[in-house]
This record gives structure tokens, C-alpha cells and sequence, in this order.
């Protein structure tokens, strides 16, 4: 269960830095959350209900992860306003 | 919902999108 616990960490810290609006960290984490889920319902014995459920908040998470990294490329390519 | 049917190869497809820049 270890990896699944890693998993679980990581999607946690993703939406703590998510909340404290540090996207580019919260970008990583989601990514490394959902790196640790695929591995724990691709090798390690789940029952397919809970399959299902990690699947389910893989999307979630990837949704997120899709819209801070939109933002944050917007972010860089919009100029800084002249003070 | 997309979350409810979602299956291993389409969450490792978004993976890897985002992975790109």
C-alpha cells in the first residue's frame, strides 16, 4: 500500500499549493500523484470498484492539472503591465 | 460523466500531454 499512500501524499500536497495559488508546484504534484495512482491500479491488486474510484480522481486530477497549466502558459505570455 | 468511464490508456495519454510543453 505504500505506493498507493505516496499517491494519496502527493494528490494532498497538489491541492494544499492548488489553494495557496502556487500553481507550478501544485501543477507538479498533481502530475506526480497521478504518476503514483496509474502505477498502483496497473501493478498492484486492486478490486475493480476501487479501480474505478482511483481512475476517477486521476481525471479530476488531470482536469486540474490541464487548466493551471493552461493559465500558467498564459501567464507567461502575457507582457507585464508598464507601472 | 468522463471521470465515471475513463480508462488507464486515456489518463496515460493526458499524462504524457501534459508532460509536453
Amino acid at each position: 500500500n505504500n505506493n498507493l499512500q505516496k499517491a494519496i501524499d502527493l494528490a494532498s500536497k497538489a491541492a494544499q499549493e492548488d489553494k495557496a495559488k502556487n500553481y507550478e508546484e501544485a501543477l507538479r504534484l498533481y502530475q506526480h500523484a497521478v504518476q503514483y495512482f496509474l502505477h498502483v491500479i496497473k501493478y498492484e491488486a486492486q478490486g475493480d470498484k476501487a479501480k474505478q474510484s482511483i481512475r476517477a480522481k486521476c481525471a479530476e486530477y488531470l482536469d486540474r492539472a490541464e487548466k493551471l497549466k493552461e493559465y500558467l502558459k498564459k501567464k507567461e505570455t502575457t507582457p507585464a503591465k508598464p507601472v | 460523466t468522463k471521470a465515471d468511464t475513463i480508462s488507464d490508456e486515456d489518463i496515460e495519454r493526458q499524462l504524457k500531454a501534459l508532460g509536453m510543453d
